[in-house]
């Protein structure tokens, strides 16, 4: 789950555009 | 005045901004009442929305896409918990929340962080509420502290403050033309900014003795 894991692993998915993989 | 450019500029920040806001069906939940696990995961929950959006929001501003990958990482990183605590102070002054800012309010109060982590977050909304800012004075206070060029590992920052001048340019245009009475609004601005920076360096200590909590 997304609360799992750190702060620059949600941007850089962010960033990729693919956060829901 | 703003330059037609800069006219652009400012409309497509905008744009962006106002696209990118919390869901409603996550700020509704503020105001439901949740266990203190539920509300943890809840409030977690938020801020990786939070930083998704966040992350939105810069992708579109102007120039942030030709700086390199890992500056643009970098910014953000440096930038998240800033940005996070403007957003709040957006929230709680413009009654974002359809007025349950009460509710909301002595929920933060009862949760188990410490009070002398809270205290100074509401006093900094306080401060940021006497500044009337406008819509359009969030959102490019919101591009300047994204585009901090002293973060930590940024390896490009005579670019990063290239693009930031060029937003505190027409935020100090924009704040004359709103602020017509009060010279010093745009410096203010500006000092919340430091306010700002001292959130950052307390937000891991709350977080870690709220969890402990």
């Amino acid at each position: 789950p997304a609360s799992n894991l750190g702060l620059e692993d949600i941007i850089r998915k962010a960033l990729m555009g693919n956060f829901d993989d | 005045e703003l330059t037609q450019d800069e006219i652009q500029l400012l409309q497509y920040v905008m744009e962006s901004y106002n696209k990118n806001r919390m869901p409603q069906d996550l700020t509704s939940k503020l105001i439901e009442n949740l266990s203190t696990d539920d509300n943890f995961i809840f409030l977690t929950t938020m801020a990786t929305s939070h930083v998704q959006i966040l992350v939105e929001f810069t992708k579109k501003i102007p120039g942030f896409q030709t700086l390199d990958h890992e500056d643009q990482i970098a910014l953000l990183k440096g930038s998240a918990v800033e940005a996070m605590f403007l957003r709040s102070a957006e929230l709680f002054n413009k009654k974002l929340l359809d007025s349950h800012t009460d509710v909301l309010e002595e929920r933060i109060w009862n949760s188990g962080i410490s009070h002398d982590y809270i205290n100074p977050m509401f006093s900094f909304y306080k401060s940021v509420g006497e500044l009337k800012m406008t819509e359009e004075e969030y959102a490019l206070l919101t591009a300047v502290v994204i585009l901090t060029p002293d973060r930590q590992f940024l390896k490009d920052k005579e670019s990063v403050e290239k693009l930031q001048e060029s937003f505190l340019h027409i935020l100090e245009k924009l704040c004359k033309q709103h602020h017509p009475n009060n010279p010093q609004h745009f410096a203010r601005l500006l000092g919340r900014l430091t306010e700002l920076r001292t959130f950052s360096h307390h937000h891991t200590d709350m977080v870690m003795s709220w969890r402990v909590s």
